[in-house]
């Protein structure tokens, strides 16, 4: 563990916290893709699925608990308790353009064809891309809320700290995976304009609005 | 060197 992983995993809980935060305080999930975070969940279904047969630390165990419920309790809020807030009419992101040839990929590219194996990958490719339902979301309305581009800076910013995480394992103890890495890269790249947007208007305290 | 170590990030 080092503190760019440490760092990178609060960022990580931050931002669903955040979210959960939102959509419990507002009493509505406007402006949140429906479809991203049916990804998210499946993202943690396919990777913790060694949860029960490989334990690695309390640490580890716990935290992928708390991810895999808090994204299904996303879910039942989005989709059970405040369903009719859910703005299904600008979530319209194609998913099966992103699943399929995800699925794909990770039969061919992988460490080793295994079904958890690549069940792990397939999750880690999911994850890169599961973010674009909800910036399409925004681009289409235009605006997000605060509190919702202060989850999607926290969930950004996550993986960029995993990719300092894999620079130091890399140079202090001879870890790199390739998958990962170049996968959390696209992730990240993919946050770029956003964070471009969130750091140059909200933090001077204007409400994250795309220009026209 | 690519070594996939058991999965010890989340």
């Amino acid at each position: 563990m080092n503190v760019f992983r440490l760092t990178g995993d609060i960022a990580h809980l931050l931002a669903i916290i955040l979210l959960l935060m939102k959509i419990w305080k507002t009493r509505s999930c406007a402006g949140v893709s429906g479809k991203s975070q049916m990804m998210f969940a499946l993202v943690f279904t396919t990777r913790y699925l060694d949860l029960i047969t490989n334990f690695i630390s309390l640490y580890n165990t716990t935290m992928k608990m708390i991810f895999i419920a808090s994204s299904y309790g996303t879910l039942y809020l989005m989709f059970l308790k405040f369903r009719a807030t859910y703005d299904s009419n600008h979530d319209t992101f194609r998913m099966e353009f992103l699943v399929v040839p995800v699925a794909g990929l990770s039969f061919l590219v992988n460490h080793d064809f295994s079904p958890l194996e690549i069940l792990w990958t397939f999750s880690i490719y999911l994850e890169s891309v599961a973010i674009l339902p909800q910036l399409f979301m925004i681009s289409k309305t235009g605006e997000a809320e605060t509190i919702t581009s202060h989850y999607l800076f926290a969930l950004g910013s996550y993986r960029a700290l995993y990719i300092l995480n894999w620079v130091y394992r890399f140079y202090f103890e001879g870890f790199f995976d390739l998958i990962a890495v170049v996968a959390g890269c696209v992730q990240t790249v993919l946050y770029c304009d956003f964070f471009y947007l969130y750091i140059t208007k909200v933090w001077k305290g204007k409400k994250l609005t795309l220009p026209a | 060197e690519i070594c996939s170590m058991p999965k010890d990030e989340l």
